[in-house]
């Protein structure tokens, strides 16, 4: 692993006498491909070690008996740093009901999220309602309306036509049955279709959401940056959900999008099941990355 | 895409950016990169533009896999489709059956996918548009049972291509591993004269993850050859050259978009052009 890649960069190079800057940009080196390989985007690799440079090519690294461990320390910090801090919250609007809508990539996990945030929401004490807005893919209103009766949540179905009239009939619906939060499952979309994110726009425009939540696969490689950017451009992200993370995959698309887009990451996916969520902690998102 | 004129480290770390911008990864863009600077070296050349046709030809050797057959005249087939949560394969079973149809081979699919809400409801969705047959239990049935149902039934209709679809299952997941091993076991306990193809569905916009999926699968049941979808993105599915390298898969189709008609047989030549675009 990373750490002891660097233990053993910088015990080859002491035996060549007093560390200079030099030396570190080897070890730094062992970083980038550390990163490369969890998937973090190259060119916030390069930013990113580049800070992590700047930092350690001071006396403390340099005069250090263990330097390769100051290394490690620097890089664990500047990377929770950039993950986030604190776990952060989902904004509650102040009118009822709070409006949260999802969007993301074709199979990313949006439709078995909308599941799993519905019922961690009821667990808190809230009255969701879902709002089944896919009219696209073959039976994704019926996915969710199972999830609603496996999990006792209402889902809204509408005409199964119209994704911008679901959404504003479910909030509707959500008064009449005093429900306070409507979660909005959306079709799987490609961040260059103009049109399919024309029609979320739209459903923004309807909906009018406290939070507008980017469902992303955890194993994305390096386009996680170019399709992060233009759901943010196109729509503006308020959090993001990152999925599959039971798998093996080391999760670098959270850096780079986290990076690019300043978004914070609100949830992790656990799991197939709906208890298979968590609130998001940076730090351990960050050993992960490091590997 | 800009290149430099000349031929200089400069050239080489943006044809690396390139490689790297494309999920092929580190290691394999290294490997590639040698290849070609010991190509440049016996070329004598000091055209970038020559050295970029070099690469292109590095890599499409690299992939220029001879693959099984994916027709038989008149050998009855089998199509196990496997991957993790997701990646499209039940999308890419509704493909090959308008595929093998406008083949005017006869289809048979396989709803082997009993966990995920809706899953079988979405087969079946597909298989009403396409008027194919679909075999399929009630959700939470055995998939070893569904799976014996649809190479028996395949078996006794003479059906020449069956496909059978499965849940999506992460590679990391020992006991549903140890469920797709039954699963193929089923299948190829009841073969007869069929030929069977494992393939694993990769999307196009998974990272170096996808090796491990690979190794995974393959170690599992072995897999025959690769579907790679949603390359109708902005992922260029670059893996699947470290995936050539490593574990030389062929990849049989490309994945191109939602609908039906939204399937390419693989052409090498076509992937590398679209790769440098
Ligand atoms: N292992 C695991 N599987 C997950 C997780 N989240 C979702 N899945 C699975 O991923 C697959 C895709 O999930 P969906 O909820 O259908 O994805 P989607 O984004 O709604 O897909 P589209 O609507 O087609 O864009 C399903 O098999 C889910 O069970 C997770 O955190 N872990
Ligand atoms: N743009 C695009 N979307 C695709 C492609 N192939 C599949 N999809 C979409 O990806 C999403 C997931 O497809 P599925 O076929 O349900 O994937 P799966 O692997 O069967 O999913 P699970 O069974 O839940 O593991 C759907 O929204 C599909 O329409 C493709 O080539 N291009
Ligand atoms: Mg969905
Ligand atoms: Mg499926």
């Amino acid at each position: 692993n990373l750490s002891e890649k660097l233990q053993e960069t910088f015990r080859r190079l002491r035996g060549k006498g007093k560390l200079g800057e030099k030396d570190v940009d080897e070890a730094l080196r062992q970083v980038k491909l550390a990163l490369l390989e969890a998937d973090v985007n190259f060119r916030v690799v390069r930013s990113f070690v580049n800070r992590v440079k700047e930092r350690a090519i001071g006396h403390e690294v340099l005069n250090s008996l263990t330097p390769g461990q100051m290394v490690i320390k620097i890089v664990h910090e500047e990377l929770t740093k950039l993950m986030g801090e604190k776990a952060e919250k989902l904004v509650i609007s102040d009118r009822t009901p709070t409006v949260y809508l999802f969007a993301g990539l074709q199979g990313a996990g949006k439709t078995t999220t909308v599941g799993k945030l519905g019922v961690f929401l009821r667990k808190q004490g809230r009255r969701p309602l879902l709002a089944a807005a896919d009219v696209y893919r073959p039976a994704a209103a019926k996915q969710l309306q199972i999830l609603g009766e496996q999990n006792d949540l209402p889902v809204y179905v509408g005409d199964g036509k119209n994704p911008v009239l679901i959404a504003s009939e479910a909030i509707e619906q959500a008064r009449q049955l005093q429900r306070d939060v409507v979660l909005i499952d959306t079709a799987g979309r490609l961040h260059i279709n103009e049109e399919l994110m024309g029609e979320l726009q739209k459903i923004k425009k309807a909906a009018d959401p406290a939070e507008i939540l980017l469902v992303v696969d955890a194993m994305t490689g390096q386009d996680a940056v170019t399709v992060a950017q233009s759901f943010n451009e196109k729509l503006g992200i308020t959090g993001l959900i990152l999925t599959k993370l039971d798998s093996d995959t080391r999760g670098g698309a959270a850096l780079s999008i986290r990076e690019v887009t300043g978004c914070p990451i609100k949830f992790i996916g656990t799991g197939e099941k709906m208890d298979g969520i968590e609130v998001f902690h940076p730090e351990r998102l960050a050993s992960r990355i490091l590997g | 895409v800009v290149f430099h004129k000349k031929i200089s480290p400069e050239f080489y770390d943006e044809l690396e950016e390139i490689l790297i911008a494309s999920d092929v990864g580190y290691k394999t863009t290294s490997l590639l990169l040698d290849k070609l600077k010991e190509r440049v070296k016996e070329e004598k050349t000091d055209e970038t533009n020559e050295v970029k046709e070099y690469l292109r030809e590095i890599i499409e050797e690299i992939l220029s896999i001879p693959s099984p057959d994916i027709i038989h005249e008149g050998i009855p087939m089998a199509l196990l489709v496997v991957g993790v949560n997701g990646v499209g394969k039940t999308t890419s079973i509704a493909k090959l059956a308008e595929y093998y149809r406008s083949k005017d081979k006869s289809c048979l699919l396989v709803a082997g996918d009993t966990f995920r809400a809706a899953a079988i409801e979405q087969l079946s969705v597909w298989s009403k548009r396409l008027g194919v047959d679909l075999i399929h239990h009630q959700e939470g049935a055995d998939p070893g049972a569904v799976a014996f149902d649809g190479i028996t039934a395949a078996n006794a209709r003479q059906v020449d291509v069956v496909m059978f679809d499965t849940a999506g299952r992460l590679h990391t997941k020992v006991n549903l591993m140890s469920e797709l091993k039954k699963v193929h076991r089923v299948i190829t306990q009841n073969l007869g004269e069929r030929k069977l193809v494992n393939i694993l569905v990769l999307d196009a916009t998974t990272g170096q993850n996808a090796l491990s999926q690979a190794r995974t699968f393959d170690e599992a049941i072995g897999i025959d050859g690769i579907i790679l979808t949603k390359l109708d993105g902005t992922a260029k599915g670059g893996i699947v050259l470290a995936i050539a390298v490593e574990f030389g898969f062929p990849i049989l189709w490309l994945g191109v978009g939602e609908n039906s008609e939204d399937l390419r047989l693989f052409d090498p030549g076509e992937f590398v052009k679209a790769l440098f675009d």
